[in-house]
């Protein structure tokens, strides 16, 4: 019962793996000069706790469910699932290129929609 | 803050100095420490432009004009995302057959010399130099967009009946350049039929030949744009309807926002090859 207590009690105080704001501001870097838009973009990454047992929510794979499982009996053979990008979407960007030339691009996996436990 | 650092370094080393005379080894390793973190700073960078595609930081010119139809595509890319959360990578422009493009690219002309300067009202040569698209990026569409503004008919006598608004704009690749003896040998690319009462925007079609200056750039001898009638006959007007070349009264952001403009549609591998 008092190992339950304490384990409960630490499950509260650590963070689920959940999705952050991170906003990039291409100002910030100095690459406003090159880059027409966007001003910069909400990127976000993924932190946080992925406890036993897996949430739904937490968009875990069959086999971060073994590992935090095995984790769970015995943390010292295997670490827990890692809180990362589970779905990411690109952003377009409008800039000029070392030939002074405008070119707009599409870059795949540029934001993170969804965090999960892997 | 490596530059705060560095300064700070310094000071301390120079206050030693007067007050003990002794050197102090601290200042030297904050400026190692401040070089190493400089070579990481610029490495990131590097990898970061890598991962765009740039060979080095671009370093534009202060005074360059955006093309407003790249500023629209952007526009309307991003209002797509908006509104119906698509995922993938690809640019749809509506007919054009971009297929899997996820690159856009904008390219003026090589304005003539004063002295090569072309007489002639109704055919263009039009050259680009398209030799910065890398080549990782497959071509897709490439189109020729051209600016024509409408012509007032009180202002031309000439236009009577309904059959004289209505010109053709052709698009011809240029095979072999125009000599002293001969004139130039040119393959149609694409016809738009318009009214010259309306002010628009044409596109005509030029991937064949962009396809092939890719592949073999010494066969470059640009476009030839016609403006002529619809029963072949050169343009009558005194006018000008097709903004082809610079005018002399013109101001230089008219011509920027209304000179012709190629744009090229390509897919840039690169990176989905990497995810795969």
């Amino acid at each position: 019962e008092g190992k339950r207590r304490s384990r409960s009690h630490k499950r509260k105080s650590k963070e689920q793996c959940r999705r952050h704001a991170l906003y990039v501001d291409f100002k910030d870097v100095g690459w406003d000069d090159w880059i027409v838009a966007p001003p910069g973009y909400q990127a976000f990454y993924c932190h946080g706790d992925c406890p036993f047992p897996l949430a739904d929510h937490l968009n875990s794979t069959n086999h971060a469910i073994v590992q935090t499982l095995v984790n769970s009996v015995n943390p010292s053979a295997v670490p827990k699932a890692c809180c990362i990008p589970t779905e990411l979407s690109p952003i377009s960007m409008l800039y000029l290129d070392e030939y002074d030339k405008v070119v707009l691009k599409n870059y795949q996996d540029m934001v993170v929609e969804g965090c999960g436990c892997r | 803050q490596e530059t705060a650092l560095l300064v700070a370094g310094n000071t301390n080393n120079n206050r030693r100095e007067d007050y003990t005379g002794e050197t102090s080894e601290k200042g030297t390793t904050i400026r190692e420490n401040s070089g190493q973190r400089t070579k990481d700073i610029q490495a990131l960078e590097s990898s970061l432009l890598k991962m765009f595609g740039l060979g080095s930081r671009p370093r534009p010119r202060k005074k360059l004009e955006i093309p407003q139809y790249m500023l629209e595509l952007y526009q309307k890319q991003m209002q797509i995302r908006d509104s119906e959360e698509i995922m993938g990578g690809d640019i749809n422009v509506r007919g054009k057959f971009t297929g899997s493009a996820n690159t856009v690219r904008s390219f003026h002309h090589l304005e003539p010399k004063v002295h090569e300067a072309q007489s002639s009202t109704d055919k263009v040569t039009l050259i680009f130099n398209i030799s910065s698209v890398p080549e990782e990026e497959i071509l897709k569409a490439a189109e020729l967009r051209i600016y024509r503004e409408q012509i007032l008919q009180h202002l031309e006598p000439s236009l009577k009946r309904k059959r004289d608004f209505r010109y053709k704009l052709e698009a011809h690749e240029v095979i072999k350049p125009q000599t002293k003896n001969r004139d130039s040998i040119t393959r149609l690319l694409d016809t738009k039929i318009i009214d010259i009462r309306n002010s628009s925007w044409e596109s005509l079609d030029l991937t064949p030949a962009v396809v092939k200056w890719r592949t073999t750039p010494r066969k470059s001898h640009g476009v030839e744009v016609h403006f002529i009638r619809l029963d072949g006959r050169p343009s009558e007007l005194k006018s000008s309807h097709v903004r082809l070349r610079r005018s002399i009264n013109g101001d230089d952001s008219t011509w920027q926002a209304q000179r012709p403009l190629l744009v090229t549609y390509s897919d840039d591998t690169r990176s989905k090859r990497t995810k795969r």
